[in-house]
């Protein structure tokens, strides 16, 4: 059954995950001042929260309750796809002053997404 | 761009904009909107601006290591006897260095070769960051000689170089044994307390540190500086095994950001977790594993984790490995032997 396998695979890939999103530094000049890395991996979240949400979707109680609202009433919008985890990246860079600062930043990466 | 084979709809990694979005030309932000997202996130950072670095600074070697180390880029740490400092991280999230002020002509010398007065200028620590920590790291005689005999350093908290009372913050012995292993120099570390930093520093954000160096049978003591005059002469004659705080003649930038004393401050802004969250150790061994682990006790690391790991297996075939120095916590010893650059 090629075409219903096809089919799921479409909107398997169409669902709320994580998605490669490399920033680099130099792209947007702040390789002058950040010494280490050079660029890191960001990710971001993208696709549809739609019925039903399996349970790797990381969907929230209210997620669920909107995408049933949403079933009935079109103009209740679906759930956003959004970041559940994320992790923090320490940056080697110079500041102000020329001096050397090692920082831990939070919330710079993407973990895992959800509804 | 993007990076990772999971690149089904950004297509290798770069974000496609969807049909329904505007074209990328159009979905560019005006300039002024541009500037207003840097500043939004430059903010986010704990920065006013951009900085805008002069060209060519030197990054202190012992920063470059503890942010390799804590990368897991174990194979890039030049300094074989560098030890991670977790007693100061495990609290901290920002680790700030400062090299120190280099007075112009002889302002700040003292005729007694025996002392030194160095200063830091640490007012660029912002007011609601809480100082934790701080090590003073001196590097120690690259020219030892290794025939002379053992020397007493004295650390003083001192507001000026002619400060008549100098709080005596340490004393340490100091012998050449380490320095017959290190060509290139040994450093020094003296670890200081925040609260009597944070004193020293209210008001003029400057520190002031008097080092005392002298023979082991010297009897002069500093308060008494009328007769230092013997202890002089032995100074004098040994001053090759100095520690590191005056530039040589014609020494140049970059070696010199790599010789002279460094302080390092730990610190923590109130925003996020310490440097070390991801590190943990594991008892008994007291080897340093990084990485979480889910309920079930398996290592949830991606592949590119597992692939440092496997990196990191074979560095420790190469003849190194992270443990204990000394039973202290956190503590790391390069094994002399076998250490193969990669």
């Amino acid at each position: 059954n090629g075409g219903h396998s096809a089919k799921l695979k479409r909107l398997s890939r169409g669902r709320c995950r994580r998605h490669p999103l490399y920033v680099d530094f130099n792209d947007v000049g702040w390789h002058k001042w950040i010494i280490a890395p050079s660029g890191y991996d960001a990710f971001f979240c993208l696709g549809e929260c739609r019925y039903p949400l399996a349970d790797h979707m990381n969907a929230s109680s209210h997620a669920v309750v909107q995408t049933m609202v949403n079933s009935v009433n079109g103009a209740v919008p679906r759930a956003c796809c959004v970041p559940t985890s994320l992790s923090p990246i320490a940056l080697l860079y110079l500041d102000h002053q020329d001096r050397v600062v090692l920082k831990n930043y939070q919330d710079m990466v993407v973990e895992s997404c959800g509804c | 761009g993007g990076q990772g084979g999971d690149t089904s709809e950004t297509g290798h990694g770069r974000a496609s904009p969807s049909p329904n979005s505007p074209s990328p030309t159009s979905a560019l932000p005006d300039p002024g909107l541009a500037q207003a997202i840097q500043s939004l996130l430059l903010s986010r950072l704990g920065l006013q601006s951009q900085p805008n670095p002069r060209p060519g600074v030197s990054v202190p070697q012992y920063l470059l290591d503890l942010y390799r180390f804590h990368q897991q880029q174990y194979h890039l740490v030049e300094d074989p006897l560098f030890r991670f400092p977790s007693q100061h991280i495990e609290q901290a999230n920002t680790v700030r260095s400062f090299h120190h002020h280099e007075p112009l002509g002889d302002h700040g010398k003292t005729n007694d070769r025996t002392r030194v007065h160095i200063s830091f200028n640490i007012s660029s620590i912002p007011q609601d960051e809480l100082l934790l920590s701080a090590e003073l790291r001196l590097l120690r005689g690259v020219r030892a000689s290794l025939a002379q005999g053992p020397y007493r350093l004295n650390l003083y908290l001192s507001k000026h170089h002619k400060d008549p009372e100098p709080t005596l913050l340490e004393t340490r012995l100091l012998n050449n044994v380490l320095l017959s292993h290190q060509p290139n120099g040994f450093w020094e570390v003296f670890r200081l307390d925040a609260e009597v930093l944070r004193k020293a520093s209210a008001g003029t954000g400057s520190l002031g540190f008097l080092l005392e160096n002298r023979p082991e049978n010297s009897t002069t003591s500093l308060p008494d500086q009328s007769s230092s005059a013997a202890g002089e002469d032995e100074a004098e004659k040994h001053k090759e095994r100095h520690l590191r705080v005056c530039r040589s003649v014609g020494q140049d930038d970059h070696s010199w950001a790599q010789e002279r004393p460094l302080l390092v401050t730990y610190s923590h802004d109130g925003h996020g977790a310490p440097l070390v969250k991801h590190i943990r150790r594991t008892a008994g061994n007291g080897q340093w594993v990084r990485g979480r682990k889910g309920s079930n006790g398996k290592s949830k690391n991606s592949s590119k984790s597992r692939k440092k790991d496997q990196g990191w297996g074979r560095a420790k075939k190469g003849g190194y490995s992270v443990q204990d120095r000394d039973g202290d916590k956190g503590g790391v010893n390069w094994s002399d032997r076998g250490r193969v650059k990669r």
